[in-house]
């Protein structure tokens, strides 16, 4: 049987959120290890990938490797009926085709379960390479978000250039264009401002901003997030979740014709 | 005029 007990409940919440507009159906795989998902957007262009650690878990018993296909969007219809700060416990049987959340409020004086039917879900999963990347940012997430989401009103496509300067996010369209750099800073009175940069060698990639912006429904889950850019390769969006693992988005870039 | 890659392109079946 599968069962994991996660003390911060909301958490799962965020996850769920972050992905659901992305990917509408996903199998979340469970192992001794933990509980990952990857999963594909419909148009095959950006991938999640999430890794929550058996040991981040209060308790987490997996008898046997399982898949367990959801609707995104019924769980999370489920996960708004937690409480923020309700423990979620997660349950199934090895051959079960369904799996049970319970909520406990923190004064224990009030439980819940909720049954989701699985589904047979078919995904392929891709091999991500080790990949050394030529630039790295890693800046606070809600500054990305704010840019993502201030460049959508200028265009649909973004160019990331990454040079000793700093990290230039351009975007143009019919009104005009913008170009926004955000610079190394390491030094920032607050460590949630902090923007750190390492860059090996130059690198500028063109990405669609309506990935971009869907990967920032993450901010929630971090204080940072960095991008790692390699040239013509997917750019990896990753949302650090202290103590347990990572969400991590994958978008392609546009290529020249 | 670019075009948006798919992510087949570059990562393999595992």
């Amino acid at each position: 049987m599968f069962e994991a007990r996660l003390v911060q409940g909301n958490l799962l919440k965020k996850v769920v959120d972050a992905v659901k507009d992305l990917v509408t159906d996903a199998n979340f795989d469970c192992s001794s290890s933990g509980f990952t998902l990857q999963a594909m957007d419909n148009s095959h262009v950006s991938l999640v990938s999430l890794s929550l650690r058996s040991d981040g878990f209060e308790h987490f018993r997996c008898d046997r490797n399982m898949s367990m296909g959801m609707s995104l969007g019924n769980l999370a219809k489920i996960l708004k009926c937690a409480g923020n700060d309700d423990i979620v416990t997660m349950k199934a049987a090895d051959d079960g085709d369904t799996v049970t959340f319970m909520f406990e409020s923190p004064k224990e004086d009030r439980v819940s379960d909720f049954e989701l039917k699985l589904m047979d879900i078919d995904s392929e999963h891709l091999g991500i390479p080790d990949t050394d990347y030529a630039a790295t940012v890693t800046l606070p997430a809600a500054e990305y978000q704010r840019i993502c989401r201030d460049l959508s009103s200028i265009g649909d496509t973004v160019v990331i250039s990454a040079t000793k300067d700093g990290v230039k996010f351009s975007s143009s369209g019919d009104v005009g264009t913008a170009n926004i750099t955000v610079r190394q800073n390491t030094t920032a009175d607050k460590k949630e401002e902090q923007v750190s940069i390492d860059l090996k060698e130059p690198v500028a990639l063109t990405f669609a901003l309506r990935y971009l912006n869907s990967f920032a429904k993450a901010t929630p889950l971090a204080s940072h997030v960095s991008l790692s850019m390699a040239r013509d390769l997917p750019v990896m969006v990753d949302y650090q979740i202290s103590d347990m693992g990572h969400l991590r988005f994958y978008l392609a870039p546009k290529i020249e014709d | 005029k670019a075009s948006q890659g798919r992510l087949e392109s570059f990562f393999g079946p595992v």
